[in-house]
């Protein structure tokens, strides 16, 4: 699972 | 990047376009709810401070821009430039009831405790209940504009494909969010009612009107 701080979306 | 989500974001900015084109050419914002544009001027503030520490493409960063100051090019319009045709009177939701709930829902469910995770997050739960005076302000009145129905369904449309782009990210990526996927699913269903009047009335050629 990628991080949840991960903020690739809009 | 899927082709679910780029649908949800060019539906995204189809709506706030939409929008800001509308009240240009009528020099009107009869009908729009200045407070839900409020709420989503918080959303795409503290949502895109990220633009200052984090770079994810040329894309991303484009289009946080563009919703910014379209967001507050729209708050301009209604609250100096064409301030006379805002309709106050029917604007009566509390935003506070709003604001208040999601900053503290924002600090007991977040991923990490760090200034700008909670930021992100109450973005999040304030976007997810955001649209709720403009619908407030349209059942008051009964009705809506043609051209605010297309605004409001491109509004709508926009999350409900990102859910279709966080299934798809779950099965290809591994990507799994529950705090977007329960607030986008809570923000969708809030759509609903109007998907079924637009689609019954709106698409049919008539004007949206309660009954």
């Amino acid at each position: 699972l990628k991080p949840s701080y991960v903020k690739d979306e809009l | 990047m899927n082709i679910f989500r780029l649908s949800g974001d060019l539906s995204h900015l189809l709506a706030i376009l939409l929008l800001l084109v509308k009240i240009w050419k009528t020099r009107s914002c009869a009908g729009i709810s200045g407070k839900s544009q409020i709420l989503f001027a918080i959303v795409y503030t503290t949502r895109y401070l990220d633009l200052f520490t984090s770079f994810v493409s040329v894309y991303n960063s484009f289009m946080k821009v563009v919703f910014l100051t379209a967001s507050y090019g729209t708050l301009y319009l209604m609250f100096f430039k064409f301030k006379p045709t805002y309709d106050h009177n029917h604007d009566s939701f509390r935003i506070l009831y709003l604001i208040i709930p999601s900053l503290v829902l924002s600090f007991i469910i977040v991923h990490v405790y760090t200034v700008m995770e909670i930021l992100w997050t109450y973005s999040i739960y304030l976007e997810a209940v955001a649209i709720m005076p403009q619908l407030f302000m349209v059942s008051r009145t009964g009705e809506a504009e043609t051209i605010t129905s297309h605004y409001l369904f491109a509004l709508g449309s926009y999350r409900a494909l990102y859910i279709l782009n966080w299934i798809y990210r779950y099965y290809t990526e591994d990507f799994l969010d529950m705090i977007v996927i329960i607030a986008g699913i809570v923000q969708t269903i809030l759509y609903c009612d109007f998907f079924y009047l637009y689609i019954t009335k709106v698409l049919k050629g008539k004007r949206l009107s309660l009954p």
